[in-house]
């Protein structure tokens, strides 16, 4: 039965896309199946796996909103256990469209519940905002994975994004955790970057993930090519620092 | 009458609050009345000037969902020439509370028409989405001015905001132009940085403005200060840069 992990923050640039493509690829490498879904219209999951948007025929928004059945939609990627639920920028329209929709929190559960047993993880990536979409994923998924920029506005926001979790919490998923806080563009050369990280620390002691990403070029490359971060230059910073996450994510599943 | 400048683009974390924040500040201290909008429920630009969004009674939020008057909202800030339409996280909710209301698409044009005239320039920072708050600062707005972080996901994300200009421009706003875009981060010892610049001066000679923002640490620090980057630290080349920007917007002006 997958583990499903929504990676969400409603703040715009702090790596949602680039963790979930690369953590998921990563624990692909140690064989865990793995199933990206990307619920962001912007599509980037797809493109940092390799996916040509423009030859889909169909995406999320056809399981979202006309019930096309998800198995058919999944693509397989490079990386033999990690497989792609995509997204195109169709799914624009589907905040509006899902508004009278019953149970419309909840379509997206629906769906991975059809898919759960074929996988051990699932990863949401979610766009940039608290809309329905992200809605959708915190609803669906058991925890949140909150990349967090380490900068000031990045930090200004996280209040919103808990409150959010609580309220998910009181109502559509009481069963919903925190995954952790993953310190993203980390510059130890940075007064900001050390500021933030300290203060995350003594703050959310619990919830701050030991792996901290650092600022790495490598990572900020890879999509250009198409290829998750371990495919591209295996050798560097990026990809030995999201190897390190996944090895702390299965590490949680063991003692938990 | 007031020229109405919206900084919008999808894509999260591009530099569009640094930007709204930054260049409206530049114009204040070249004694342009300016006025700043915040329509992002993270309520950023707020904060990029010194509001303390606990403070505030009232938001722009008060004046779309309840037509309050738009005058009593409005702030003073640091700079004598600059003022603040504030953002809380209420607005989040705007969103679908706007879905049923007749001219949803036209309320902040009508709220900005009884401000332009106390003003020289108007801008609009806008949420990373193309919804329905995005759309109204379209529709309210003369030009768009879309900062472009130069990176892959950021190139990848530009053709979906040209579309949903063209769809407005045929539309809710015949007369919307694009003002420019503005390369964000650059940093010239980064290959990636260098390419996309040469890509959009090849591909967008006309659109592509002769200002380009470096990357720049004091930018990311002065939002902690509650300070724009003019007023935290003038010497940096983020100052400089903003302050080329405001010379580069006006003088566009004398042109027309
Ligand atoms: N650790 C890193 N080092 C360097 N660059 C990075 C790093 N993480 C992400 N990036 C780059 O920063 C930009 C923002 O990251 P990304 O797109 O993953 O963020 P996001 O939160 O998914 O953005 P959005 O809010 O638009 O969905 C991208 O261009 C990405 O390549
Ligand atoms: N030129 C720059 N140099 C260094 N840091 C920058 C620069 N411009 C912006 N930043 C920093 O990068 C982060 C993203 O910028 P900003 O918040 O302005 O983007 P945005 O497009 O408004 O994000 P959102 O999509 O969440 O609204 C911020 O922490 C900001 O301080
Ligand atoms: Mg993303
Ligand atoms: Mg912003």
């Amino acid at each position: 039965m997958a583990k499903i992990i929504c990676v969400a923050n409603q703040k715009g640039g702090v790596g949602k896309t680039t963790t979930a493509v690369n953590l998921s690829a990563s624990l692909a490498v140690a064989e865990r199946r793995v199933l990206l879904v990307d619920m962001d219209p912007q599509g980037n999951a797809g493109s940092g796996v390799g996916a040509d948007k423009d030859l889909l025929e169909e995406s999320i928004y056809d399981a979202l909103i006309d019930d096309a059945p998800a198995a058919r939609i999944v693509l397989k990627t490079e990386l033999p256990y990690l497989h792609l639920l995509p997204a195109t920028s169709d799914l624009a329209g589907a905040e509006l469209e899902l508004v009278s929709v019953t149970d419309r929190e909840r379509k997206l559960k629906k769906i991975l519940a059809s898919l759960a047993d074929s996988y051990d993880y699932i990863f949401i990536d979610c766009p940039p905002s608290l809309n329905l979409l992200t809605i959708n994923a915190m609803t669906a998924a058991h925890s949140v994975l909150i990349p967090l920029q380490c900068e000031f506005y990045a930090m200004e926001g996280l209040s919103q994004i808990l409150k959010t979790i609580n309220l998910i919490q009181q109502g559509l998923n009481k069963s919903l955790s925190i995954e952790g806080i993953l310190l993203t563009m980390f510059d130890a050369r940075n007064n900001l970057s050390r500021q933030v990280g300290e203060e995350m620390r003594a703050h959310f002691p619990k919830e701050t993930l030991q792996t901290v990403i650092p600022r790495n070029v490598r990572l900020s490359e890879a999509p250009s090519h198409g290829k998750p971060i371990c495919l591209y230059d295996i050798t560097s910073r990026g990809a030995t620092s999201y190897m390190d996450l996944a090895k702390e994510i299965i590490a949680r599943e063991v003692s938990h």
